[in-house]
Protein backbone atom coordinates (compact mmCIF):
# COMPACT_ATOMS: atom_id res chain seq x y z
CA UNK A 1 0.00 0.00 0.00
CA UNK A 2 2.96 2.24 -0.35
CA UNK A 3 4.94 4.78 2.01
CA UNK A 4 2.15 6.64 2.05
CA UNK A 5 -0.26 4.56 4.53
CA UNK A 6 3.16 2.61 6.32
CA UNK A 7 2.74 4.01 10.02
CA UNK A 8 -0.92 3.64 10.04
CA UNK A 9 -0.44 -0.38 8.83
CA UNK A 10 1.88 -0.91 11.34
CA UNK A 11 0.22 0.76 13.90
CA UNK A 12 -2.98 -1.83 12.97
CA UNK A 13 -0.86 -4.58 12.74
CA UNK A 14 0.54 -3.81 16.60
CA UNK A 15 -3.29 -3.06 17.98
CA UNK A 16 -5.22 -5.26 16.22
CA UNK A 17 -7.10 -7.59 18.79
CA UNK A 18 -10.40 -10.00 18.70
CA UNK A 19 -11.83 -10.47 22.15
CA UNK A 20 -13.94 -13.37 23.27
CA UNK A 21 -16.85 -13.35 25.74
CA UNK A 22 -18.16 -16.59 27.39
CA UNK A 23 -19.47 -18.28 30.19
CA UNK A 24 -17.83 -19.95 32.63
CA UNK A 25 -18.83 -23.86 32.40
CA UNK A 26 -21.42 -23.40 29.67
CA UNK A 27 -19.47 -23.57 27.36
CA UNK A 28 -22.84 -24.59 25.03
CA UNK A 29 -23.70 -21.17 25.77
CA UNK A 30 -21.52 -19.83 22.71
CA UNK A 31 -19.90 -17.36 23.25
CA UNK A 32 -19.52 -13.55 21.90
CA UNK A 33 -16.61 -11.80 20.48
CA UNK A 34 -15.69 -8.83 18.56
CA UNK A 35 -12.80 -6.71 17.49
CA UNK A 36 -10.46 -4.38 19.57
CA UNK A 37 -7.10 -2.02 19.93
CA UNK A 38 -3.97 -2.88 22.18
CA UNK A 39 -3.92 0.04 24.07
CA UNK A 40 -0.81 -0.74 25.93
CA UNK A 41 0.75 -4.40 25.54
CA UNK A 42 2.50 -5.00 28.74
CA UNK A 43 0.85 -4.74 30.88
CA UNK A 44 -1.83 -5.72 28.80
CA UNK A 45 -4.65 -2.64 28.31
CA UNK A 46 -7.35 -3.14 25.62
CA UNK A 47 -9.95 -1.21 24.22
CA UNK A 48 -12.86 -3.21 22.55
CA UNK A 49 -16.83 -2.97 22.06
CA UNK A 50 -19.16 -2.91 24.52
CA UNK A 51 -21.93 -5.16 22.65
CA UNK A 52 -20.62 -8.34 23.69
CA UNK A 53 -21.18 -7.38 27.48
CA UNK A 54 -24.56 -6.95 27.24
CA UNK A 55 -25.61 -10.77 27.52
CA UNK A 56 -23.55 -10.32 31.21
CA UNK A 57 -24.99 -7.13 32.73
CA UNK A 58 -26.53 -7.69 35.93
CA UNK A 59 -29.03 -5.05 35.37
CA UNK A 60 -29.89 -5.88 31.42
CA UNK A 61 -29.26 -3.52 28.57
CA UNK A 62 -31.23 -1.06 30.42
CA UNK A 63 -27.90 -0.06 32.16
CA UNK A 64 -26.37 1.29 29.47
CA UNK A 65 -29.35 3.95 28.85
CA UNK A 66 -30.31 4.53 32.43
CA UNK A 67 -29.86 8.91 32.67
CA UNK A 68 -26.49 10.03 33.43
CA UNK A 69 -24.56 6.16 33.02
CA UNK A 70 -21.02 7.33 31.25
CA UNK A 71 -19.59 4.22 32.35
CA UNK A 72 -20.09 0.97 34.43
CA UNK A 73 -17.61 -0.59 36.85
CA UNK A 74 -16.05 -4.34 35.88
CA UNK A 75 -18.54 -5.64 38.67
CA UNK A 76 -21.61 -4.69 36.37
CA UNK A 77 -21.16 -8.12 34.38
CA UNK A 78 -22.05 -11.12 36.35
CA UNK A 79 -19.32 -13.29 37.65
CA UNK A 80 -19.58 -15.71 35.21
CA UNK A 81 -18.16 -13.65 32.59
CA UNK A 82 -15.18 -14.96 31.09
CA UNK A 83 -12.97 -13.17 28.75
CA UNK A 84 -9.77 -13.77 26.43
CA UNK A 85 -8.01 -11.75 23.87
CA UNK A 86 -5.89 -12.36 20.99
CA UNK A 87 -3.58 -10.25 19.44
CA UNK A 88 -0.73 -11.49 16.89
CA UNK A 89 2.76 -11.39 17.45
CA UNK A 90 4.34 -8.03 17.06
CA UNK A 91 6.74 -9.10 14.14
CA UNK A 92 5.21 -9.57 11.01
CA UNK A 93 6.50 -12.39 8.54
CA UNK A 94 5.16 -14.31 5.15
CA UNK A 95 5.74 -17.70 6.88
CA UNK A 96 3.15 -20.19 7.49
CA UNK A 97 0.60 -21.84 5.24
CA UNK A 98 -2.83 -21.64 4.04
CA UNK A 99 -5.74 -23.37 5.91
CA UNK A 100 -9.63 -23.69 4.93
CA UNK A 101 -12.07 -21.67 6.81
CA UNK A 102 -14.72 -23.97 8.71
CA UNK A 103 -18.21 -24.68 8.16
CA UNK A 104 -20.64 -21.93 8.66
CA UNK A 105 -19.00 -19.16 6.61
CA UNK A 106 -17.61 -20.56 2.81
CA UNK A 107 -16.45 -18.57 0.13
CA UNK A 108 -18.27 -19.88 -3.21
CA UNK A 109 -16.66 -19.63 -6.27
CA UNK A 110 -18.44 -17.17 -7.99
CA UNK B 1 -18.64 -18.14 17.10
CA UNK B 2 -16.19 -17.93 19.70
CA UNK B 3 -12.31 -18.08 19.74
CA UNK B 4 -11.68 -21.36 18.12
CA UNK B 5 -8.68 -23.64 18.83
CA UNK B 6 -8.26 -23.52 15.39
CA UNK B 7 -4.72 -24.02 14.02
CA UNK B 8 -2.59 -21.57 15.29
CA UNK B 9 -0.13 -21.68 12.50
CA UNK B 10 -0.87 -18.42 10.17
CA UNK B 11 -0.79 -18.12 6.95
CA UNK B 12 -0.72 -14.44 7.11
CA UNK B 13 1.96 -14.20 9.61
CA UNK B 14 3.71 -15.99 12.45
CA UNK B 15 1.88 -18.60 14.22
CA UNK B 16 -0.45 -16.78 16.72
CA UNK B 17 -0.05 -17.25 20.68
CA UNK B 18 -2.97 -18.99 22.48
CA UNK B 19 -5.44 -16.33 23.91
CA UNK B 20 -4.93 -14.58 27.23
CA UNK B 21 -7.47 -14.38 29.70
CA UNK B 22 -8.09 -10.62 30.68
CA UNK B 23 -10.71 -8.85 32.65
CA UNK B 24 -13.33 -6.14 32.40
CA UNK B 25 -11.91 -3.11 33.93
CA UNK B 26 -14.55 -1.17 32.92
CA UNK B 27 -17.38 -0.15 30.43
CA UNK B 28 -17.42 3.73 29.10
CA UNK B 29 -19.21 5.39 26.54
CA UNK B 30 -18.62 8.79 25.24
CA UNK B 31 -21.31 11.11 25.92
CA UNK B 32 -20.76 13.71 23.33
CA UNK B 33 -20.93 10.48 20.89
CA UNK B 34 -24.34 9.19 22.51
CA UNK B 35 -25.85 13.41 22.28
CA UNK B 36 -24.68 13.33 18.62
CA UNK B 37 -26.12 9.99 17.82
CA UNK B 38 -29.33 10.54 19.42
CA UNK B 39 -29.81 13.79 17.74
CA UNK B 40 -28.75 12.38 14.12
CA UNK B 41 -30.98 9.66 14.19
CA UNK B 42 -33.14 9.56 17.21
CA UNK B 43 -36.59 11.15 17.19
CA UNK B 44 -38.03 10.88 14.07
CA UNK B 45 -35.05 9.32 12.38
CA UNK B 46 -34.83 6.32 14.44
CA UNK B 47 -37.79 5.06 12.21
CA UNK B 48 -35.31 5.16 9.16
CA UNK B 49 -32.07 4.16 10.50
CA UNK B 50 -31.06 0.36 11.30
CA UNK B 51 -27.36 -0.54 12.90
CA UNK B 52 -26.91 -4.02 13.27
CA UNK B 53 -24.47 -6.71 12.28
CA UNK B 54 -26.98 -8.32 10.48
CA UNK B 55 -29.19 -6.84 7.47
CA UNK B 56 -32.29 -5.13 7.85
CA UNK B 57 -34.27 -9.22 6.74
CA UNK B 58 -32.03 -11.07 9.10
CA UNK B 59 -33.56 -12.79 11.88
CA UNK B 60 -32.97 -10.63 15.18
CA UNK B 61 -35.37 -10.58 17.63
CA UNK B 62 -36.67 -6.88 18.71
CA UNK B 63 -34.75 -7.79 22.15
CA UNK B 64 -31.45 -8.85 20.38
CA UNK B 65 -31.62 -5.73 18.28
CA UNK B 66 -32.45 -3.33 21.02
CA UNK B 67 -29.53 -4.80 22.72
CA UNK B 68 -26.94 -4.24 19.54
CA UNK B 69 -28.86 -0.35 19.95
CA UNK B 70 -28.39 0.24 23.44
CA UNK B 71 -24.58 -1.23 23.43
CA UNK B 72 -23.56 1.04 20.14
CA UNK B 73 -21.76 3.72 21.73
CA UNK B 74 -20.33 1.77 23.98
CA UNK B 75 -16.83 0.29 25.01
CA UNK B 76 -15.18 -1.78 26.96
CA UNK B 77 -11.44 -1.60 28.75
CA UNK B 78 -10.12 -5.02 29.42
CA UNK B 79 -6.85 -5.47 31.56
CA UNK B 80 -5.04 -8.47 29.73
CA UNK B 81 -3.01 -11.06 32.09
CA UNK B 82 0.51 -10.78 31.24
CA UNK B 83 1.94 -13.49 29.16
CA UNK B 84 5.31 -15.54 29.73
CA UNK B 85 7.21 -13.77 27.26
CA UNK B 86 5.85 -9.94 27.62
CA UNK B 87 9.18 -8.22 26.95
CA UNK B 88 10.64 -5.23 28.14
CA UNK B 89 10.44 -3.32 24.83
CA UNK B 90 6.91 -3.68 24.54
CA UNK B 91 6.62 -2.07 27.61
CA UNK B 92 3.83 1.63 27.31
CA UNK B 93 1.39 2.84 24.81
CA UNK B 94 1.63 0.86 21.89
CA UNK B 95 -0.46 3.60 19.83
CA UNK B 96 -0.85 7.56 20.12
CA UNK B 97 -3.83 8.90 19.60
CA UNK B 98 -5.23 11.38 16.75
CA UNK B 99 -6.73 14.56 18.46
CA UNK B 100 -10.14 15.40 17.57
CA UNK B 101 -10.72 17.40 14.64
CA UNK B 102 -6.83 16.28 14.17
CA UNK B 103 -8.40 14.60 10.55
CA UNK B 104 -9.98 16.59 8.05
CA UNK B 105 -12.93 15.28 5.87
CA UNK B 106 -12.18 13.44 3.29
CA UNK B 107 -8.76 12.37 4.91
CA UNK B 108 -7.62 8.86 4.48
CA UNK B 109 -8.41 6.39 6.78
CA UNK B 110 -7.24 2.27 7.59
CA UNK B 111 -9.83 0.55 9.50
CA UNK B 112 -8.07 -2.63 11.17
CA UNK B 113 -10.89 -5.50 12.33
CA UNK B 114 -11.38 -8.97 12.66
CA UNK B 115 -14.88 -9.50 10.71
CA UNK B 116 -17.05 -12.31 12.98
CA UNK B 117 -15.06 -11.47 15.32
CA UNK B 118 -13.14 -15.03 16.76
CA UNK B 119 -14.33 -17.08 13.78
CA UNK B 120 -11.33 -18.35 12.00
CA UNK B 121 -8.83 -15.73 13.58
CA UNK B 122 -5.70 -17.31 11.25
CA UNK B 123 -7.48 -15.95 8.42
CA UNK B 124 -9.60 -13.48 9.55
CA UNK B 125 -7.66 -11.37 12.50
CA UNK B 126 -6.32 -7.61 11.48
CA UNK B 127 -7.80 -7.59 8.58
CA UNK B 128 -7.57 -4.07 6.76
CA UNK B 129 -9.66 -2.09 4.68
CA UNK B 130 -9.29 1.71 3.31
CA UNK B 131 -11.41 4.88 3.14
CA UNK B 132 -11.87 8.16 3.90
CA UNK B 133 -13.31 9.94 6.70
CA UNK B 134 -16.80 10.77 4.97
CA UNK B 135 -18.15 12.82 7.67
CA UNK B 136 -18.17 13.86 11.14
CA UNK B 137 -20.45 15.28 13.64
CA UNK B 138 -18.05 16.21 17.28
CA UNK B 139 -16.87 12.40 18.43
CA UNK B 140 -19.44 10.72 15.70
CA UNK B 141 -17.34 9.79 12.63
CA UNK B 142 -18.34 8.56 9.67
CA UNK B 143 -16.28 6.31 6.91
CA UNK B 144 -16.81 4.40 3.92
CA UNK B 145 -13.67 1.68 4.96
CA UNK B 146 -15.78 -1.23 4.75
CA UNK B 147 -16.27 -2.65 7.42
CA UNK B 148 -18.08 -6.18 8.52
CA UNK B 149 -19.79 -7.54 11.23
CA UNK B 150 -17.10 -8.69 13.78
CA UNK B 151 -15.37 -5.49 13.70
CA UNK B 152 -17.06 -3.05 15.92
CA UNK B 153 -14.20 -2.14 18.55
CA UNK B 154 -11.71 -2.52 15.75
CA UNK B 155 -8.92 0.35 15.44
CA UNK B 156 -8.84 3.20 12.05
CA UNK B 157 -5.78 4.72 12.09
CA UNK B 158 -4.78 7.92 9.74
CA UNK B 159 -2.33 8.65 7.48
CA UNK B 160 -1.57 11.88 8.74
CA UNK B 161 -0.65 11.91 11.94
CA UNK B 162 1.12 9.00 10.85
CA UNK B 163 -0.21 5.76 12.13
CA UNK B 164 -2.48 7.78 14.99
CA UNK B 165 -5.76 6.15 16.41
CA UNK B 166 -8.32 8.38 14.95
CA UNK B 167 -11.51 6.12 16.36
CA UNK B 168 -13.16 2.48 17.08
CA UNK B 169 -15.60 0.83 14.70
CA UNK B 170 -19.11 1.83 16.73
CA UNK B 171 -21.41 -0.33 14.02
CA UNK B 172 -20.05 -1.47 10.97
CA UNK B 173 -23.25 -1.52 9.17
CA UNK B 174 -25.61 0.86 8.86
CA UNK B 175 -29.27 1.12 6.59
CA UNK B 176 -31.59 4.36 5.99
CA UNK B 177 -34.82 3.13 4.85
CA UNK B 178 -33.48 -0.57 4.53
CA UNK B 179 -31.03 0.78 2.07
CA UNK B 180 -27.79 -0.11 2.51
CA UNK B 181 -25.95 3.26 2.88
CA UNK B 182 -22.18 2.07 2.61
CA UNK B 183 -20.79 3.97 5.90
CA UNK B 184 -19.35 2.94 8.67
CA UNK B 185 -20.58 4.38 12.11
CA UNK B 186 -16.67 5.27 14.42
CA UNK B 187 -16.29 6.54 17.04
CA UNK B 188 -13.50 8.75 18.17
CA UNK B 189 -10.85 7.54 20.04
CA UNK B 190 -9.68 10.56 21.99
CA UNK B 191 -12.76 11.89 23.92
CA UNK B 192 -13.22 8.05 24.47
CA UNK B 193 -9.43 7.33 26.03
CA UNK B 194 -9.76 10.63 27.74
CA UNK B 195 -13.27 9.02 29.58
CA UNK B 196 -11.13 5.99 30.53
CA UNK B 197 -8.34 8.22 32.30
CA UNK B 198 -10.66 10.09 33.75
CA UNK B 199 -12.67 6.69 35.52
CA UNK B 200 -9.65 5.20 36.03
CA UNK B 201 -7.80 7.93 37.81
CA UNK B 202 -11.02 7.71 40.36
CA UNK B 203 -10.86 3.79 40.73
CA UNK B 204 -8.50 2.02 43.33
CA UNK B 205 -5.13 2.65 43.26
CA UNK B 206 -4.13 -0.13 41.04
CA UNK B 207 -6.65 0.71 38.54
CA UNK B 208 -5.60 4.28 38.81
CA UNK B 209 -1.64 3.31 37.95
CA UNK B 210 -3.33 2.14 34.32
CA UNK B 211 -4.51 5.37 34.02
CA UNK B 212 -0.73 6.02 33.00
CA UNK B 213 -0.46 3.59 30.62
CA UNK B 214 -3.36 5.17 28.32
CA UNK B 215 -2.31 6.35 25.18
CA UNK B 216 -1.66 10.04 24.74
CA UNK B 217 -3.10 12.00 22.23
CA UNK B 218 -0.34 13.46 19.53
CA UNK B 219 0.80 16.26 19.47
CA UNK B 220 0.49 18.79 16.63
CA UNK B 221 2.01 19.39 14.04
CA UNK B 222 1.28 16.26 12.63
CA UNK B 223 4.00 15.98 9.44
CA UNK B 224 3.58 17.72 5.98
CA UNK B 225 -0.47 18.35 5.13
CA UNK B 226 -1.99 15.87 3.13
CA UNK B 227 -2.23 17.89 -0.38
CA UNK B 228 -5.48 16.37 -0.77
CA UNK B 229 -7.76 18.77 -2.86
CA UNK B 230 -10.84 16.77 -1.94
CA UNK B 231 -11.88 19.37 1.00
CA UNK B 232 -11.64 22.30 -1.39
CA UNK B 233 -13.99 20.31 -3.94
CA UNK B 234 -16.39 19.63 -1.29
CA UNK B 235 -16.96 23.57 -0.75
CA UNK B 236 -18.50 23.66 -4.21
CA UNK B 237 -21.33 20.67 -3.12
CA UNK B 238 -24.42 22.30 -1.58
CA UNK B 239 -28.09 21.36 -1.01
CA UNK B 240 -30.91 21.67 -2.71
CA UNK B 241 -34.12 21.66 -1.24
CA UNK B 242 -37.20 21.85 -3.75
CA UNK B 243 -40.82 21.81 -2.09
CA UNK B 244 -40.55 18.78 -0.12
CA UNK B 245 -37.80 17.11 -1.79
CA UNK B 246 -34.03 17.42 -1.44
CA UNK B 247 -30.88 16.80 -2.82
CA UNK B 248 -27.17 17.74 -3.77
CA UNK B 249 -25.75 20.21 -6.47
CA UNK B 250 -22.90 21.48 -7.45
CA UNK B 251 -22.14 25.56 -7.64
CA UNK B 252 -20.38 25.63 -10.89
CA UNK B 253 -20.13 29.31 -10.46
CA UNK B 254 -21.00 31.62 -7.91
CA UNK B 255 -24.70 32.14 -9.20
CA UNK B 256 -25.25 28.60 -11.23
CA UNK B 257 -25.87 25.01 -9.23
CA UNK B 258 -25.90 22.36 -11.37
CA UNK B 259 -28.56 19.50 -9.87
CA UNK B 260 -30.58 16.34 -10.79
CA UNK B 261 -34.07 17.01 -12.91
CA UNK B 262 -35.45 14.50 -9.93
CA UNK B 263 -34.80 16.68 -7.70
CA UNK B 264 -36.03 20.45 -8.99
CA UNK B 265 -37.62 18.84 -11.81
CA UNK B 266 -40.00 22.09 -12.96
CA UNK B 267 -38.72 25.38 -14.41
CA UNK B 268 -39.70 28.46 -12.52
CA UNK B 269 -39.93 26.38 -9.27
CA UNK B 270 -38.27 28.34 -6.48
CA UNK B 271 -35.23 26.68 -4.85
CA UNK B 272 -33.29 26.95 -1.33
CA UNK B 273 -29.91 26.36 -1.64
CA UNK B 274 -26.99 25.58 1.47
CA UNK B 275 -23.87 26.10 1.55
CA UNK B 276 -21.55 24.73 4.46
CA UNK B 277 -18.53 26.03 3.61
CA UNK B 278 -16.81 28.46 4.06
CA UNK B 279 -19.61 29.10 5.76
CA UNK B 280 -23.40 28.60 6.27
CA UNK B 281 -25.22 30.27 3.76
CA UNK B 282 -28.59 29.72 2.16
CA UNK B 283 -29.64 31.60 -0.85
CA UNK B 284 -32.95 31.51 -2.99
CA UNK B 285 -32.67 30.93 -6.35
CA UNK B 286 -35.17 28.98 -9.09
CA UNK B 287 -34.80 26.26 -11.88
CA UNK B 288 -34.11 27.83 -15.21
CA UNK B 289 -33.70 24.64 -16.82
CA UNK B 290 -34.61 20.86 -16.26
CA UNK B 291 -34.25 18.14 -18.89
CA UNK B 292 -37.63 16.54 -20.04
CA UNK B 293 -38.39 13.48 -18.16
CA UNK B 294 -37.74 11.60 -21.66
CA UNK B 295 -34.05 13.12 -21.78
CA UNK B 296 -31.74 10.68 -20.79
CA UNK B 297 -29.98 13.27 -18.87
CA UNK B 298 -31.07 13.86 -15.63
CA UNK B 299 -30.35 17.71 -15.26
CA UNK B 300 -31.09 20.86 -14.05
CA UNK B 301 -29.65 24.22 -13.73
CA UNK B 302 -30.35 27.04 -10.92
CA UNK B 303 -30.25 30.55 -11.00
CA UNK B 304 -29.28 32.20 -7.73
CA UNK B 305 -30.55 35.14 -6.78
CA UNK B 306 -27.60 36.40 -5.33
CA UNK B 307 -23.97 35.00 -5.14
CA UNK B 308 -22.39 32.02 -2.68
CA UNK B 309 -19.89 34.03 -1.67
CA UNK B 310 -16.17 32.75 -0.73
CA UNK B 311 -17.25 29.03 -2.80
CA UNK B 312 -14.23 27.85 -5.08
CA UNK B 313 -15.34 27.44 -8.41
CA UNK B 314 -14.68 23.51 -9.46
CA UNK B 315 -12.46 22.59 -12.37
CA UNK B 316 -14.25 21.05 -14.88
CA UNK B 317 -12.43 17.91 -16.53
CA UNK B 318 -11.70 17.50 -20.07
CA UNK B 319 -10.84 13.91 -20.02
CA UNK B 320 -11.55 10.56 -17.88
CA UNK B 321 -9.26 7.61 -16.87
CA UNK B 322 -10.51 4.32 -15.53
CA UNK B 323 -9.18 3.43 -12.31
CA UNK B 324 -8.43 7.25 -10.76
CA UNK B 325 -9.58 7.75 -7.50
CA UNK B 326 -11.87 9.93 -7.49
CA UNK B 327 -14.26 11.10 -4.29
CA UNK B 328 -18.20 11.91 -4.13
CA UNK B 329 -19.32 14.65 -2.07
CA UNK B 330 -23.39 14.55 -1.23
CA UNK B 331 -25.95 15.34 1.09
CA UNK B 332 -26.86 11.99 1.68
CA UNK B 333 -26.86 10.69 5.19
CA UNK B 334 -27.75 13.64 7.23
CA UNK B 335 -28.86 16.47 4.74
CA UNK B 336 -28.71 19.61 6.46
CA UNK B 337 -27.45 18.55 9.67
CA UNK B 338 -23.94 17.59 9.39
CA UNK B 339 -23.11 18.83 6.34
CA UNK B 340 -22.02 17.25 2.83
CA UNK B 341 -19.81 13.50 3.13
CA UNK B 342 -16.94 12.46 1.04
CA UNK B 343 -17.21 9.15 -0.18
CA UNK B 344 -13.95 7.57 -2.22
CA UNK B 345 -13.42 5.06 -4.87
CA UNK B 346 -12.56 4.98 -7.99
CA UNK B 347 -13.67 5.89 -11.78
CA UNK B 348 -14.52 2.31 -12.68
CA UNK B 349 -16.53 2.52 -15.92
CA UNK B 350 -16.52 5.57 -18.53
CA UNK B 351 -19.41 4.43 -21.55
CA UNK B 352 -19.37 6.27 -24.95
CA UNK B 353 -20.97 6.77 -28.00
CA UNK B 354 -19.02 7.69 -30.88
CA UNK B 355 -16.04 8.26 -28.63
CA UNK B 356 -17.49 10.57 -26.60
CA UNK B 357 -17.90 10.24 -22.95
CA UNK B 358 -21.72 9.88 -21.79
CA UNK B 359 -22.16 7.65 -18.48
CA UNK B 360 -19.70 7.52 -15.73
CA UNK B 361 -19.55 4.46 -13.61
CA UNK B 362 -17.68 4.72 -9.49
CA UNK B 363 -17.19 2.60 -6.87
CA UNK B 364 -17.44 5.30 -3.81
CA UNK B 365 -20.42 4.72 -1.83
CA UNK B 366 -23.49 7.20 -3.19
CA UNK B 367 -27.20 6.99 -1.04
CA UNK B 368 -30.04 9.09 -1.20
CA UNK B 369 -29.32 12.28 -1.05
CA UNK B 370 -26.55 12.53 -3.37
CA UNK B 371 -28.18 13.11 -6.51
CA UNK B 372 -27.22 16.31 -8.32
CA UNK B 373 -23.52 16.02 -6.21
CA UNK B 374 -20.42 16.31 -7.18
CA UNK B 375 -18.11 13.87 -8.65
CA UNK B 376 -14.06 14.77 -8.00
CA UNK B 377 -10.79 13.49 -9.44
CA UNK B 378 -9.24 12.80 -5.93
CA UNK B 379 -5.93 14.05 -7.05
CA UNK B 380 -6.20 16.75 -9.61
CA UNK B 381 -9.43 18.02 -7.74
CA UNK B 382 -11.29 18.62 -11.08
CA UNK B 383 -14.67 18.19 -11.53
CA UNK B 384 -15.53 15.04 -13.50
CA UNK B 385 -19.54 14.76 -13.27
CA UNK B 386 -22.93 15.17 -11.43
CA UNK B 387 -23.59 12.17 -9.64
CA UNK B 388 -27.38 10.89 -11.27
CA UNK B 389 -27.92 7.55 -9.09
CA UNK B 390 -26.69 4.77 -7.43
CA UNK B 391 -28.40 0.66 -8.29
CA UNK B 392 -31.36 -0.81 -7.07
CA UNK B 393 -32.52 -4.41 -7.80
CA UNK B 394 -36.07 -4.18 -8.12
CA UNK B 395 -36.86 -7.77 -7.78
CA UNK B 396 -34.99 -7.74 -4.18
CA UNK B 397 -35.07 -4.55 -3.33
CA UNK B 398 -31.48 -4.53 -2.44
CA UNK B 399 -29.30 -1.31 -3.12
CA UNK B 400 -25.88 -0.99 -4.27
CA UNK B 401 -24.35 1.95 -2.94
CA UNK B 402 -20.72 1.53 -5.00
CA UNK B 403 -22.03 0.61 -8.22
CA UNK B 404 -23.25 4.43 -9.30
CA UNK B 405 -23.73 6.69 -12.60
CA UNK B 406 -22.97 10.38 -12.77
CA UNK B 407 -23.55 12.90 -15.96
CA UNK B 408 -19.64 13.49 -17.11
CA UNK B 409 -19.19 16.82 -17.04
CA UNK B 410 -18.15 17.45 -20.51
CA UNK B 411 -21.58 16.78 -21.42
CA UNK B 412 -22.84 20.00 -19.87
CA UNK B 413 -19.60 21.94 -19.32
CA UNK B 414 -20.53 23.65 -23.40
CA UNK B 415 -24.01 24.25 -22.62
CA UNK B 416 -23.67 25.68 -19.09
CA UNK B 417 -20.83 28.23 -20.09
CA UNK B 418 -23.29 29.42 -23.28
CA UNK B 419 -25.63 30.06 -20.50
CA UNK B 420 -23.71 31.76 -17.94
CA UNK B 421 -22.24 34.54 -20.15
CA UNK B 422 -25.41 35.01 -22.65
CA UNK B 423 -28.08 33.52 -20.71
CA UNK B 424 -29.49 31.33 -24.01
CA UNK B 425 -30.94 28.39 -22.66
CA UNK B 426 -30.53 26.42 -26.51
CA UNK B 427 -27.46 24.53 -25.97
CA UNK B 428 -28.81 22.90 -22.34
CA UNK B 429 -32.01 22.49 -24.64
CA UNK B 430 -30.21 20.11 -26.91
CA UNK B 431 -29.95 17.87 -23.78
CA UNK B 432 -33.49 16.37 -24.64
CA UNK B 433 -32.30 15.50 -28.11
CA UNK B 434 -29.96 13.01 -27.16
CA UNK B 435 -29.35 10.82 -30.15
CA UNK B 436 -30.55 7.16 -29.66
CA UNK B 437 -27.48 5.53 -28.78
CA UNK B 438 -26.79 7.74 -25.65
CA UNK B 439 -30.87 7.09 -24.70
CA UNK B 440 -29.68 3.23 -25.01
CA UNK B 441 -26.91 3.90 -21.99
CA UNK B 442 -29.11 5.54 -19.35
CA UNK B 443 -32.51 3.15 -20.22
CA UNK B 444 -31.65 1.56 -16.45
CA UNK B 445 -33.11 5.50 -15.50
CA UNK B 446 -36.26 4.90 -17.38
CA UNK B 447 -39.20 4.41 -15.08
CA UNK B 448 -40.34 0.97 -15.54
CA UNK B 449 -43.95 0.71 -15.76
CA UNK B 450 -44.56 -1.88 -12.56
CA UNK B 451 -41.36 -1.19 -10.78
CA UNK B 452 -39.72 2.02 -8.94
CA UNK B 453 -36.71 3.77 -10.32
CA UNK B 454 -33.22 3.54 -9.51
CA UNK B 455 -33.56 6.75 -8.15
CA UNK B 456 -31.27 8.55 -5.49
Amino acid sequence: MGRRWGSAMRAAELTGCVVSASRAGQPEAGSWSCSGVVLSRSPGLVLCHGGIFTPFLRAGSGALTADGAAFLPGNSCTDDLRLHVLWSPTAASSSGRAERGRPGLCTPQC
Amino acid sequence: AGLEPGPLTRPRGPPLQPPRPAELLLLLSCPAFRAHFASLFGGEAAELWRFAGAAPDDEVSEDEEEDQLRALGWFALLRVRPGQEDEAKDRGPAVAVAPLGAVSKGAPLLACGSPFGAFCPDIFLNTLSRGVLSNAAGPLLLTDARCLPGTEGGGVFAVRPAGALVALVAAPLCWKVREWVGLSLLCAAAPLIQAARVVLSSLPSDAATLAALLPPEEGAPWGLPLNDPVPQGAASAVLVECGTVWGSGVAVTPRLVVTCRHVAPREGARVLVWSTTPKSAQIWGHVVFATQETSPYDIAVVSLEKELDGVPRPVPAENFHEGEAVSVVGFGVFGQTCGPSVTSGILSAVVQVDDTPVMLQTTCAVHGGSSGGPLFSTYSGDLLGIVASNTRDNNTGATYPHLNFSVPITVLQPALQCYSQTGDLGRLRELDNAPDPVRVVWRLQRPLPEAPRSKL
